[in-house]
């Protein structure tokens, strides 16, 4: 089969919200995982392994909504998301409301390949995790001084008005 | 929200999503990443998906399924498949993107924001990075 790798750094961003600074270090890490995940899949590597490869740049990276510099709950928390499906088995795995897990979508791929489950959400998830020897962080090292911002300016204009642009600022 | 679709040399599609959700959403929100069939979906010889955008659309489209469903059943290509799910989207003044990629490769990230980040090497080997 020929192969072929693509990958996303989250929607809703504008022009106006990066400067090129900004937009270079982004680009360099989208280029640096997308051919992080391309590479395994040139060397024989699944694309499971490639996918998580790849997302795992992508959570490490501050600049990016998932894992370190996720956005922020109303309280001020980081609860994350992750999921990870394959093609050939329909079998699929999926974690949610994690506070400490340093790469969510390893978790996910633990409880497709661990467990009889398919979605598996806090304590329980998180405890899966210390069971298979995943790394973890404590919930502050997640929290990034741009996302403290992002929130408080969210809860700012939430207080007023909900746009379709203020939408866009919350998704990315 | 970042996520990841791949085309193996063994011909089999994988899919991969990962997030914090929403700036400012309530404790306990979940929302599409971690369901199968609405932010993340990959079966083999169809399509991978993983999508990024406003999650409560994406569950109540189940995008990533129907991405797929429009393709397996409808015999639509990738692109008019994806095309015509971000299309429901917009219609509903639901925001985000797709990546998606079909058996034989093809890649194709729609998305109806003003920019989305996303990368891709297809076929031809060639590295593509996007954000507007």
């Amino acid at each position: 089969s020929p192969i072929a790798f693509a990958i996303h750094g989250g929607a809703g961003v504008a022009p106006k919200d990066l400067t090129p600074e900004q937009e270079a270090e982004c680009r360099k890490v989208l280029a640096q995982a997308v051919q992080e995940g391309h590479a395994t899949l040139k060397s024989g590597g699944s694309g499971l392994e490639a996918v998580q490869k790849a997302i795992i740049i992508l959570e490490d990276s501050p600049l990016f909504n998932a894992g370190r510099g996720s956005v922020l709950t109303a309280a001020g928390t980081v609860e994350m998301d992750a999921s990870i499906m394959d093609g050939r088995t329909l079998q699929a795995g999926a974690v949610a409301g994690i506070t400490t897990v340093r790469n969510p979508i390893l978790l996910a791929n633990v409880v497709m390949t661990k467990t009889p489950h398919v979605l598996m959400i806090g304590a329980g998830a998180e405890a899966l995790a210390r069971e298979h020897a995943l790394k973890t962080e404590a919930p502050e090292w997640f929290i990034t001084p741009k996302q403290m911002e992002k929130l408080r300016r969210a809860q700012k204009k939430s207080a007023v008005t909900l746009s379709p642009e203020d939408i866009w600022m919350r998704v990315g | 929200t970042v996520g990841a679709v791949a085309l193996d040399k063994e011909g089999h599609l994988a899919a991969g999503t990962s997030t914090g959700g929403l700036t400012n959403k309530k404790a306990g929100r979940v929302g599409d990443s971690p369901i199968i069939g609405a932010g993340t979906y990959a079966e083999d010889g169809v399509c991978a998906v993983s999508g990024t955008g406003h999650g409560e659309f994406f569950i109540r489209n189940v995008v990533g399924h129907d991405v797929a469903a429009r393709m397996k059943y409808g015999k639509a290509t990738l692109v008019e498949a994806a095309d015509a799910v971000i299309a429901r989207l917009s219609e509903q003044k639901g925001v985000g993107g797709i990546i998606a990629i079909d058996a034989q490769g093809r890649v194709h990230a729609p998305f109806n924001t003003p920019g989305m980040f996303r990368a891709w090497i297809g076929t031809d080997g060639q590295v593509e990075v996007k954000i507007f």
